[in-house]
């Protein structure tokens, strides 16, 4: 989508809202959850059977549901925590039978493996990692990348998971010295990690010999911009940013995603797109997830709006439901489908 | 964006960065 200016989008497009089509197909909810924190669709093995299941995390117990017939779930294992409560899912892209989760009371203090039970032997929980962990995600080929402590401590590393759930191998990475805020991997790159950090750089790493490739400051505009995914394509890095802190009263419309080219030769970039809410809807980007060209946040307003990234257009609004704000939302790995929640547990699959 | 506000750009800039930068 061309522009005419760097950073800036399309203006009209923020102007014109089509709805778009979000089908409610399922609800779950369970009913001795009292509250949800997260949820993650992904496969898993049940009976022999590859079946496209739903995880739910509420404070102290992560669930596994399994489908039925009519889009019904069924809740096949849980995994109970006692001490440390959930904050969230961290699924691995390309992984069956296993997922982690982050465990802390505000910062993440604890990375679990959870296994199901097999065998007649119970469901494993596994600790992969402790400390005052910053950021987390899961990466394919069964690895982990994490980093803790901030600016000359900090120690970023990636752990490579075994079939038991333990860490095979560890890496370190070249510490960036500014603090990781997020990670994202590079679609199509496997071998290549990108974070966003507290003082507005994109760092770019080499997972395979954890060398520190190249620091790009992205400019002031947006303060600790979370970074969702990046897309390798002809020699330049297309970054999706999601911008927490961007002011409502943009003269475009308030700024939820950003699209960003970034040549890390020469280490310049540029705005491609800027996806914003439509005219007179208010709120700020809270939390989202970004899936190949579809980016889905849950505002500050309590409702979820979904955007075309190619088209930097927003695509799908969802006011908050049965008088209830969602608190958060996510892209299936199984299919095309947005997962929504709730505080009060429920989870809604469009 | 163009490419003439970006620099040149190399197709094998992740090769080209690792045999750069230090290990």
């Amino acid at each position: 989508s061309p522009v005419q200016q760097p950073g800036m989008a399309d203006a009209p497009a923020c102007d014109s809202f089509v709805p778009g089509d979000l089908r409610l197909v399922s609800r779950l909810k369970d009913p001795s959850a009292p509250c949800a924190v997260d949820v993650s669709a992904l496969w898993w093995d049940v009976a022999g059977l590859k079946e496209p299941c739903i995880v739910t995390a509420c404070e102290y117990a992560v669930s596994l549901w399994k489908p039925l017939d009519t889009w019904q779930w069924e809740k096949i294992y849980s995994w109970d925590f006692t001490e440390v409560p959930v904050l969230q899912i961290v699924p691995l892209p390309d992984v069956r039978d296993l997922v982690c989760v982050a465990l802390g009371n505000l910062e993440i203090q604890e990375i679990r493996a959870l296994l199901c039970p097999s065998d007649g032997e119970a469901g494993k929980q596994v600790l992969l990692s402790s400390g005052h962990i910053q950021a987390v995600l899961g990466l394919t080929k069964r690895r982990l990348a994490s980093s803790r402590g901030t600016l000359c401590d900090q120690q970023v590393e990636v752990v490579t998971l075994a079939e038991s759930g333990g860490s095979k191998e560890k890496r370190l990475l070249m510490p960036p010295e500014e603090t990781v805020l997020t990670f994202a991997e590079v679609q199509g790159m496997q071998d290549a990690l990108l974070a966003s950090t507290a003082a507005n750089s994109i760092v770019i790493w080499n997972l395979k010999t954890g060398q520190l490739l190249r620091k790009v400051h992205i400019g002031d505009s947006y303060q600790a911009s979370v970074c969702h995914k990046a897309y390798s394509e002809m020699g330049l890095l297309f970054v999706v940013l999601s911008h927490p802190c961007a002011k409502e009263s943009e003269p475009a419309g308030s700024p939820v995603f950003r699209l960003i080219a970034m040549n890390p030769k020469t280490t310049l970039s540029a705005g491609v797109a800027l996806c914003c809410l439509p005219r007179g809807q208010p709120g700020r980007f809270l939390e989202g997830d970004v899936k190949g060209n579809l980016a889905a946040a849950v505002l500050t307003s309590g409702t979820v709006a979904v955007w075309n990234l190619l088209l930097g257009r927003p695509a799908a609004l969802l006011p908050p439901a049965s008088g209830q704000s969602w608190s958060f939302v996510k892209w299936s790995g199984t299919h095309s489908h947005l997962l929504a929640g709730q505080k009060d547990g429920s989870i809604f699959v469009y | 964006c163009s490419q003439a506000d970006l620099g040149p750009i190399s197709l094998n800039w992740f090769e080209e960065l690792s045999s750069e930068a230090p290990l």
